[in-house]
């Protein structure tokens, strides 16, 4: 039972490390509360941006919070694809930079896995592979099916 | 395994019988707020067997059912997946989950519902649905909702060990 | 004691109905649970966007809760102005169109009051009279005064 | 009577003494992820008398004195309010009012900390503070911090209601 579980914790503790960096250039890490009796304690997230020292989760900015929180999923899913995953706006509290570096990680694990991804942000859009537009009249929602960049911006664009 | 199409029939703002079929890769959904784009996530946790309708943003699980111009009295989600490669235990190029809802108010609970799930369009029990889902590997892990993207950060530091746990 | 709650109520939700009404071009309003004695109930919003019926807060979308609850603080403002707001990425579940009429209605509310509105979002910055941009470098913060908007998308902008 | 300048010295992320002069009308504030914006708003709550460390990101309210390169021992955020319209009833053309926190270790007790208030830099009880912040129509309900957009929504209908009931 134990061993299982460090079987698992120990390849997702790597992903991790090695995910985190990638994203930000900073330090992260997943630390067992107990390591003797894993069950009885948690696991912990221990992040260190560039630059800054290790800090307290519960400090951390919004787009600090969702670089920790996303390079965990995306741990897991290097250590157990799934078929596909849904996220719905997971942009939302990142800059451009950010945004841009989470999208491109996408369309690279979107090679093993299928990836749909809700979005209002055009620096995301534009790493898709296809775009679906949604809209409703009405109340009725109707999809618009592969519409390609250019068109998106129209559509998302103010006039 | 790969999602081929979702077909969203009366659920949410979805008022008739609506096809997206997917590829492989990276799709992305976009449009307006208020169009529809995160009901469709919604459809897919529907599917996936989603017991408390508060996890789709409805009181009821009746709410799911569209109410529009013509209101429906059942609603209807399924998703399509790829299976030639056999990765499930299906002898079948593509699996087909389907799940409904439909009202059938009593006398005495107006919101009485059934609920029926089907496998490949036969009926099947929902623990039988729910072995497929998990040999295929797709779960309510895959799916991060609206506003949720900094739960992992957010949530105590044992529910974060069982998701290590659920893996082992 | 009731009577001045009216006096407010009354102006506040008169001012909800218009506010809503411009943001959306639907109709949204302020309902007392228990009029007789509004002390022993609460105080219900309805919205209603264009096209579709009056809608359960709990089935909104993130960008149509977002206008309902912004109506609400334009709404009391309007009644009561404060000297200033500090509003932190209101912006965030907003689609292009109405980022930027929230953004629009802020400029014409500043006029009377004073704002301070973090956001990531280039339409959003366009309605601003002044921006600031704030950096940090080995975490320790930096602000630089009176950037301009071009000078904000090169920052934002990713390379 | 508006915020002319907020000086933040040694705060969360803000390590030397940082002034931000303010004029009237839209001011937008932008930059990188983790760069400090919503400090700024953290800075502002916290000289509004802000007493729960939570409602600022932080365990405790010495966490909110700048840790870096060189530790300081206390922090100080001072709101320049401009008074020339006599709005409040000091007689001065600007209105100082500054928070300062400083740790104060006793050996039982190694978290203790001295906390400060000042009107245009003199001693001041809680008390006069917050009476001139209402005097002045500034509270915390000025302040919508980050992720809290849909509070208004997702808040009971009997807490909502008494947001009317305080302003009547
Ligand atoms: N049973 C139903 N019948 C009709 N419309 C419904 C039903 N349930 C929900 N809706 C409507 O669906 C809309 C919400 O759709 P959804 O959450 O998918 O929007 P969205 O595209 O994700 O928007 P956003 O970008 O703001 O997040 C709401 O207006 C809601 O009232
Ligand atoms: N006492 C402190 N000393 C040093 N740094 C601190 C302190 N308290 C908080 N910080 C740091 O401040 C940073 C967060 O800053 P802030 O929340 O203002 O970012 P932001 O600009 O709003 O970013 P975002 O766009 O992601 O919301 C975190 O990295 C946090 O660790
Ligand atoms: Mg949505
Ligand atoms: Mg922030």
């Amino acid at each position: 039972k134990k061993e299982a579980f460090f079987e698992v914790f120990n390849k997702v503790r790597e992903n991790y490390r090695k995910i985190y960096s990638q994203l930000t250039g900073g330090e992260g890490d997943l630390i067992l509360e107990n390591e003797e009796n894993p069950f009885e304690g948690g696991l912990i997230i221990k992040v260190k941006p560039p630059g800054k020292r290790s800090l307290s989760l519960k400090s951390l900015s919004g787009g600090e919070k969702s670089i920790a929180s996303l390079s965990f999923i995306f741990a897991i899913q290097e250590y157990e694809p799934s078929s596909f995953y849904a996220l719905d706006e997971i942009d939302m509290f990142l800059d451009e930079k950010n945004a841009e570096k989470v999208a491109k990680m996408i369309s690279e694990n979107s090679r093993k896995a299928q990836f749909i991804v809700v979005s209002l942000r055009r620096i995301t859009l534009m790493q898709a592979d296809h775009i679906y537009g949604v809209t409703s009249s009405n109340g009725v929602s109707t999809i618009i099916g592969n519409v390609n960049v250019r068109e998106v911006e129209k559509m998302v664009e103010v006039k | 395994m790969y999602l081929r199409e979702i077909q969203i029939e009366n659920f949410k703002s979805f008022g008739n019988r609506v096809r997206i079929p997917f590829l492989t890769g990276f799709t992305a959904i976009t449009g307006p707020n208020g169009s529809g784009k995160s009901n469709i996530i919604d459809a897919i946790l529907f599917v996936l067997g989603v017991r408390s309708p508060k996890m789709v943003r409805a009181e009821r699980l009746t709410d799911l059912i569209h109410k529009g111009a013509k209101d429906a009295n059942y609603c209807k989600v399924s998703l399509i997946f790829d299976n030639s490669s056999r990765e499930l235990p299906v002898d079948s190029d593509e699996i087909i989950l389907t799940r409904k809802i439909k009202k059938a108010p009593l006398p005495n609970k107006p919101d009485n519902y059934y609920s029926y799930y089907y496998i490949n369009g036969k009926s099947a029990s929902l623990s039988e649905f729910i072995g497929l889902l998990s040999e295929g590997n797709i779960s309510e892990n895959c799916i991060v909702q609206q506003g949720d993207v900094t739960a992992i950060v957010e949530m105590s530091d044992m529910q974060r060990r069982k998701i290590i746990d659920e893996l082992a």
